[in-house]
């Protein structure tokens, strides 16, 4: 099921803080959900795939195929939300930060 | 990483951290409160701890602050120092604010006096200074520090020393002879409320917490095998070969190259400048390509 194209759509992924390697310094969250985007954004791009106009029109343009190379417009993240973050710094200081953009909310093409 | 096309599932980790430690409570309990409101900007994006290091400045008794991680482009909104004073020797401590009963402890005014002591002199330069008005013995106290932690990092004053004058009363653990250290969880702390300007730049979530890379070279050996040890484990359920050291080659090169340039722009013209000039392209003798050409 995975070869067939699927449309944009956001997907569950689950970033654990060990995975890469911050765990001995991110004291919470162990781990977060960070969602990906992914699938494609072919002609003609259904609204479920909340297409801009700018990627509308470049998908016509690469269906009709007059310009060559124009690829088919990207699935990326529409809207994402933050998430606070409490680590140690490098005095072993304790921080916390709320970073913007850490989680993913809606994909689009 | 564990993609995936399932739902999200409820399971999530709780932090119901009680630590006797009063900065590690503190910091959890502010981790909630931001976690339930990340949108919410009134105490800025970022929230520094510093705990007090005791010390001697001008011949009394201090306690000192390093602020040096504080950078420039955090805006400091608001800083608070908690102290504890006098622990009533009678009663074990515990960390929780006691009851004001008639009998009990009686409210004393105390002054703070801020200094800079990062000059190597010693005298300290004064940084400004602060009054407690109702002041409870044997409880934390608060007192808003902001003037003087913004006055030091105006001047780029990294360290800074309270002194906490009250009088014939002594602060806990100044009340204790020069040898005799408090322990920890009686010593002052700093809290910081800034709202950090760069952390909307690109990349800013790596720039303050990628340390050193997944795999450093010659350095945390045992952390990056910890790292790849289940990785390993799985490989060798599935009977596969395992590709450690070419993944592990991969992602050095791949954290050098985004966030250590510099570094790893020399070590590698030292590289090439041993193994001898390397083309950037691969190339092959014409009967191979010719073998190439036909498949």
């Amino acid at each position: 099921q995975w070869s067939e194209p699927r449309v944009c759509s956001r997907r569950y992924l689950r970033v654990d803080f060990a995975d890469i390697g911050w765990s001995e310094w991110v004291l919470a969250p162990k781990s977060f959900d960070a969602y990906y985007c992914a699938g494609t954004c072919g002609f003609p791009i259904p609204k479920v795939a909340r297409p801009s106009n700018h990627a509308t029109i470049q998908s016509i343009v690469r269906a009709v195929g007059i310009v060559p190379g124009i690829p088919e417009p990207c699935c990326v993240p529409d809207k994402t939300s933050p998430l606070s973050v409490l680590f140690l710094d490098p005095d072993r200081n304790m921080v916390l930060k709320v970073y913007p953009g850490m989680a993913v909310e809606t994909c689009a093409c | 990483l564990h993609g995936g096309d399932a739902p999200p599932d409820a399971e999530r980790r709780v932090f119901t951290h009680e630590s006797p430690d009063p900065v590690h409570a503190s910091m959890f309990r502010l981790y909630e409160r931001y976690s339930k409101e990340p949108q919410s900007r009134r105490s800025g994006n970022t929230v520094r701890s510093f705990r007090a290091v005791p010390g001697v400045l001008n011949g009394k008794d201090v306690f000192q602050f390093n602020l040096s991680t504080v950078p420039n482009s955090e805006v400091i909104l608001l800083a608070s120092l908690h102290f504890l004073h006098q622990r009533p020797r009678q009663r074990p401590w515990r960390f929780r604010r006691p009851r004001h009963s008639p009998g009990g402890p009686h409210p004393v005014p105390v002054r703070l006096l801020f200094y800079g002591s990062s000059q190597g002199s010693a005298f300290g330069k004064p940084l400004g200074n602060a009054t407690v008005a109702s002041f409870t013995k044997g409880s934390w106290q608060t007192a808003d520090v902001t003037a003087a932690a913004r006055h030091a990092q105006d001047i780029k004053e990294p360290l800074m020393a309270v002194e906490v004058d009250v009088g014939s009363m002594a602060v806990q653990g100044q009340q204790r002879s020069a040898q005799e250290r408090p322990p920890l969880t009686e010593l002052p702390y700093i809290l910081v409320y800034a709202d950090d300007t760069a952390i909307d730049e690109p990349n800013s979530v790596a720039t303050t917490l990628q340390r050193y890379g997944p795999s450093p070279a010659g350095e945390g050996m045992a952390n990056s095998a910890s790292r790849i040890r289940r990785e390993l484990h799985l490989q060798a359920h599935a009977n596969h070969i395992p590709e450690v050291h070419f993944s592990n080659l991969k992602s050095q090169e791949l954290w050098q190259n985004t966030y250590f340039p510099d570094k790893t722009k020399t070590g590698r013209k030292q590289l090439s400048g041993e193994g001898g000039a390397k083309p950037q392209v691969l190339s092959f003798d014409e009967r191979t390509m010719k073998k190439a050409r036909r498949r």
